[in-house]
């Protein structure tokens, strides 16, 4: 489940946009003890000048933003992507009739950034 | 468009997690109070929710560390909990001084070649029946075997003062878990008998503890490459 986007031009910025993943949805909810569900998130905006230099960006972000303003069609702008991740875990059964726990690494979206 | 488990995305991204599928119907095996506990107290985003199930709420504790098993103080990605295959299998009756002799068999085909081995513990609990004779003493010993054929010394021989609680034994680094490949399975007896001897044990016990007994397996593997690699030294 998520949220329409934004239309484009209205200069939404860089940052985490909800994104629920609902283990129903893609019909696991038999074999999947536990969560349910959880939200993984997305980014999504522009890292445009000087908006990118106010979020967790690196330094060449900046650097890169401000040459997009001056010179759009010589350098694009910097890519809107996850920071900062989260781990989950994950209760199942798996094809032995064992029940599993497994833990996976960046599977959520705390922070969006401009690199 | 919901991507089946047969579909090629939904395949594709069971692979990517490593995740199989039962086959057929939903199971219907009830999830270990142990695996609850360990749910709860795992790594989770606090946005994951409707976790369900049994078991107290348990407090979420500060950051835990990446691929460490903090309850059992292993490091590990993946915890598995494995039933006895041989738990239906007729039980012959015991020979000579001993009140059991019950085969064990575990299927471990599920292991990777990737996954290294941190934590390999049997748990046997004997139920209501363990209760019976509270003040007997036992003594407890674990072949590698199959079926009546014991092979080779014990695994381990023990005394236990008493059944009425459920026993774990840490068998990594034993017998067949004492190398570096990792078994397809593990084929065990256990035998049981009274310490110092039968003395006036309750009629039928050691055939009803026979029956009760249920043997698992909580089995914990590192995937290394999973973990989070160390951040970046600072140029």
């Amino acid at each position: 489940a998520t949220h329409l986007a934004p239309p484009e031009g209205l200069d939404p910025p860089c940052k985490a946009r909800q994104l629920y993943i609902n283990f129903r949805d893609v019909g696991w909810h038999n074999w999947i003890i536990a969560p349910r569900g959880f939200m993984a998130n997305y980014c999504q905006g522009h890292c445009f000048f000087p908006a990118a230099t106010k979020m967790s960006s690196f330094n060449h972000a900046v650097m890169q933003s401000l040459m997009h303003s001056v010179a759009p069609t010589a350098t694009p702008p910097p890519c809107c992507v996850p920071v900062k991740l989260s781990p989950i875990s994950v209760l199942f059964y798996d094809n032995s009739d064992n029940v599993v726990l497994r833990h996976y690494e960046d599977m959520v979206v705390d922070e969006c950034g401009c690199r | 468009p919901q991507p089946s488990p047969l579909s090629p995305q939904g395949s594709a991204l069971l692979q990517a997690l490593g995740l199989r599928p039962p086959p057929g119907p939903p199971p219907t095996r009830p999830v270990p109070p142990v695996m609850w506990r360990l749910f709860r107290r795992a790594p989770q985003a606090a946005e994951s929710h409707g976790a369900g199930g049994e078991g107290p709420e348990v407090p979420q504790e500060p950051e835990p560390l990446p691929c460490h098993v903090k309850e059992l103080g292993v490091p590990g990605n993946i915890v598995r909990h494995v039933l006895d295959g041989g738990a239906a299998a007729p039980l012959e009756p015991a020979l000579g001084s001993l009140c059991l002799e019950k085969p064990l068999f575990f299927n471990l085909s599920f292991l990777e070649p990737r996954e290294q081995l941190t934590l390999v513990r049997l748990e046997l609990n004997f139920g209501a029946p363990g209760a019976l004779a509270a003040g007997q003493g036992w003594e407890l010993s674990l072949f590698q075997g199959h079926g009546s054929q014991l092979w080779g010394r014990p695994l381990l021989s023990r005394p236990v003062p008493a059944l009425r609680e459920p026993l774990h034994f840490e068998l990594l680094g034993l017998g067949p878990l004492g190398n570096a490949s990792v078994p397809q399975n593990l084929s065990l007896v256990l035998e049981l008998s009274p310490a110092g001897g039968d003395s006036g044990l309750p009629r039928g016990l050691c055939a009803e503890l026979g029956q009760s007994l249920e043997a698992s397996l909580l089995v914990v593997t590192l995937e290394p490459q999973l973990c989070r690699p160390p951040l970046r030294k600072r140029r």
